[in-house]
Parts: structure tokens; sequence; C-alpha cells
């Protein structure tokens, strides 16, 4: 609690009223004056107002939760070992500008699978996304459609697929079926190998709507893969079995909120203190922490600044 | 001794440098206490992912009078001792607290059974100062 000077020291009181839906064991404010709990929770980190928002009672008697993609959950671990330490301190190599990541795994879908020789393996994937749980204060920086990919026979080195995404608006004034206000058709070609995952960019795609903060976004997702590379074969031959998972969302975001973690800052303040060696200006940064080249320019301007 | 025959026992140089050394460094001061809960002793292991420790610290100790350079105290720190010994001792004495933070990274399970990773500030104290 940054913010001192309006806690009001009540000597009277040495206990909390606290809200009626916070069990007292779970909450660790039961300390802090009475002024400042019922101020609501601003002053609470937001771990600790998540936590405490979700006593195992509430845990329990919300709807029945929702299990995330196992798949999801080991992609979003990884994640976070790249991105933390053991002790879950993040680790300041990784020189990522996003301080919130959020997987999401679509709530619904129409999957229409069907197989044409002569147009490969079709898949299509009516998607629905929700993101109530972004907030106001977490802004995007980039937004990727996760593919979880296992071939079970893997038949070509190389497999290259024929992607169209739509999204599709829906008017709920009249009872329209949904439209679909704009799409994007591209081609993905990678190495099958022992890649798991795929990831396709589609931040440009999806920022107009994030940035209107929209609730839902509803996709139409059609995949189509066949064996082989374009480039040096060029007709694709050969449709393959290629087990598509239906794609998660994820959202790096970075969160401006006084309790997310800015590294930034932090690293501007040790600048500013003689007693942390001055750091080498990291070169341009992706928001994912790749490290781009860094230009003369930039060198210079560093310099000089 | 032999001049003041009631003069304190002769000590052995170890128990001296025994003697001294609680002035070098004086015993219950102002400091960084180590401290680590898992998140499955609070039961929060459903919905917490990880980390599966977590190591708040915590400070704990007396402030010596002349605080100062030690601890980064600012200046207002002596006044407020100044206060406390001089003008009204329902003034409190500086307290030891934390003066820097680390973050903590934590992925969490959403109630809507998205997955959280997310950066929060100042979850772990590394550094107490006097205050």
């Amino acid at each position: 609690p940054h913010s001192r000077a309006r806690v009001t020291s009540d000597k009277s009181s040495g206990a909390v009223a606290a809200p009626e839906d916070i069990t007292s064991e779970l909450n660790p404010l039961l300390w802090l004056p009475k002024g400042v709990v019922s101020r609501g929770y601003g002053l609470l980190p937001p771990l600790l107002k998540v936590l405490s928002d979700r006593g195992p009672q509430s845990w329990e008697s919300q709807v029945p939760r929702l299990q995330p993609d196992s798949r999801a959950l080991r992609y979003m671990k990884r994640l976070y070992k790249m991105s933390a330490t053991k002790e879950g301190i993040p680790k300041a190599s990784r020189g990522h500008l996003y301080n919130t990541v959020r997987l999401f795994t679509p709530c619904s879908e129409c999957q229409h699978h069907h197989r044409d020789p002569r147009e490969g393996d079709v898949h299509s994937v009516d998607l629905l996304f929700n993101l109530d749980r972004v907030t106001t204060l977490e802004h995007l920086l980039k937004s990727v459609l996760l593919y979880s990919f296992d071939t079970s026979v893997p038949t070509s080195p190389s497999i290259t697929c024929l992607c169209h995404l739509s999204v599709k608006e829906h008017d709920f004034s009249s009872q329209v079926c949904p439209s679909v206000s704009h799409s994007i058709a591209f081609s993905l070609h990678f190495e099958v190998g022992r890649r798991k995952w795929v990831e396709i960019d589609v931040t440009s795609f999806l920022q107009p709507l994030i940035a209107t903060h929209r609730r839902n976004i509803h996709l139409a997702v059609n995949v189509t893969c066949l064996m082989g590379d374009p480039q040096h074969s060029p007709r694709l031959a050969n449709p393959i079995h290629v087990a598509l998972v239906p794609p998660s969302l994820l959202l790096y975001l970075n969160d401006t909120s006084e309790q997310a973690y800015h590294r930034w800052n932090s690293l501007r303040h040790r600048r500013k203190s003689p007693a942390w060696p001055r750091q080498s200006n990291s070169p341009h940064v992706e928001p994912t922490g790749d490290r781009g080249t860094e230009n003369s320019q930039g060198k210079r301007a560093s310099r000089r600044r | 001794r032999e001049e003041n025959p009631k003069a304190a026992p002769a000590t052995s140089p170890s128990n001296l440098s025994e003697y001294f050394k609680q002035f070098l460094f004086p015993q219950n001061e102002c400091e960084l206490h180590n401290f680590r809960l898992s998140f499955s002793q609070l039961k929060w292991d459903k919905w917490i992912i990880a980390p599966h420790r977590y190591s708040p610290q915590y400070c704990k100790g007396d402030c010596p009078r002349v605080v100062g350079h030690r601890y980064g105290s600012p200046v207002h720190t002596m006044v407020q001792n100044i206060i406390y010994e001089k003008l009204d001792s329902s003034v409190p004495r500086p307290s030891c607290v934390p003066a820097e933070y680390s973050p903590l990274s934590v992925l969490t399970l959403e109630p809507d059974g998205s997955i959280l990773y997310k950066e929060y500030e100042d979850m772990i104290a590394t550094k107490c100062t006097c205050r």
C-alpha cells in the first residue's frame, strides 16, 4: 500500500468490518484500518484482490469453471519458465515489453470437416472468444492464433497451409445471421520436425476489434493443408491428414495499472541511481522479446542521449 | 588493574573481539528476514499455477537513534527521532520497513477458463530502511 497518507489510523478498531463476501480467514486485510477496506479494493495488489475475491467458497459457488485446454496450459507453463526465474521473478534478460499474457480457448465451435482430395484436408472452424477478462488498462501489443500441431504420421518434412480468416459481426438488433465484416487470406509454410505449436500473428487483423474493447470476437477460420513446399514443387500434391485442434487466442498486453510491473520504469530508476551499473541500451526489441537489429542511428542517438 | 583492584576482570582476546563486534554489528537491528510460503499451504494452488513457492520476505528490528547513511533513510527519520526524544514521545520512533521491492510473475487460472500470466509490482521485499 503506497498511499499511506490515506490510511486513517483508527486506534479503537482492532478488527475490520469486512464486506460480506470475504471469508475472514482468507482476507489478509483484516488487520488494516476500517477506512481502507470500506473504500474497496483500490489498495490491494491485484494478486491479493483476485485471490480475496476467490475464496474457496467463491470458487465453488461460481458457475462450474471451464478447465483450460491441457495443451494451452502446457504452452503457458513453458512461457512462464521462459519469462520468470524459479523464484518467480521476471527475467531481466528477456527484455519483452509485455507484462501480461492472456490465453483464451474458444468457448464455442462448429467444426465442419470434409475431405476433398482435390482441395486437400479442409478444416473450417467457427470460433467465439470471450474477452471479458481483459481490462481497459491492458493495452494490446500483439495477438496470435495458437495452433497446437501433432501429425500422427509425418508424411512430409514440410507442410503448406492456406488459411482464410474472417471476423463475423453479430447484429443482435436484427435476427439476420452474422455477417462477415472483414477477412484475410494467407498461406503458412513450415517444417514439420518436432514443432508442436504454430503461432499465426493476427495483430493487425484483430487490432480494430480489441482496441474498441470488444468483449466477444467471432472468427471463422478455414484451413487447407497440403504436403510440400510451393517454392520447390510448384504443384502442391497429396493432401495430408493434419490433426488441427481449434486454435487458442494469445494476447500479449501491457498493463499500465499501478499494480503491474513496469520494467522500463524500474530500468530508468536503476539508471538514475549510481548504485546500479549503467545498462547497455538494449537494441530494438519486439513486444515478445525477439531481438531486432539495432540500427546505427539508434546507437548514435542513444550515445548522444 | 593494580591501581584499582575492583576494575572489570581481564578478558581473553577472543572475548574482546566478540565484545567489540556488537558495536560493529549491532544485534536486532533493522534488517531483511527470509520468509517463504507455498501457495498450497494457503490452498490457493487451485488457481495459482506458478510459482509454487513465494518468498515475500519481511523487515524487522530496531532502528538506531542515528540512522542516516547505513539505511539510506531520509533526513526526516532523524528529525522524527528528535521529535520523539525531545518534543513529543507520543510520536512513534521510525520503524523498520521495506525500502525496495522486486516484482513477481504469476500464472493463474481465470474463472472463465482462460490462463493469465502477469507481472506484479512490489511483491518481494529486497531491502529495508528506517523511516
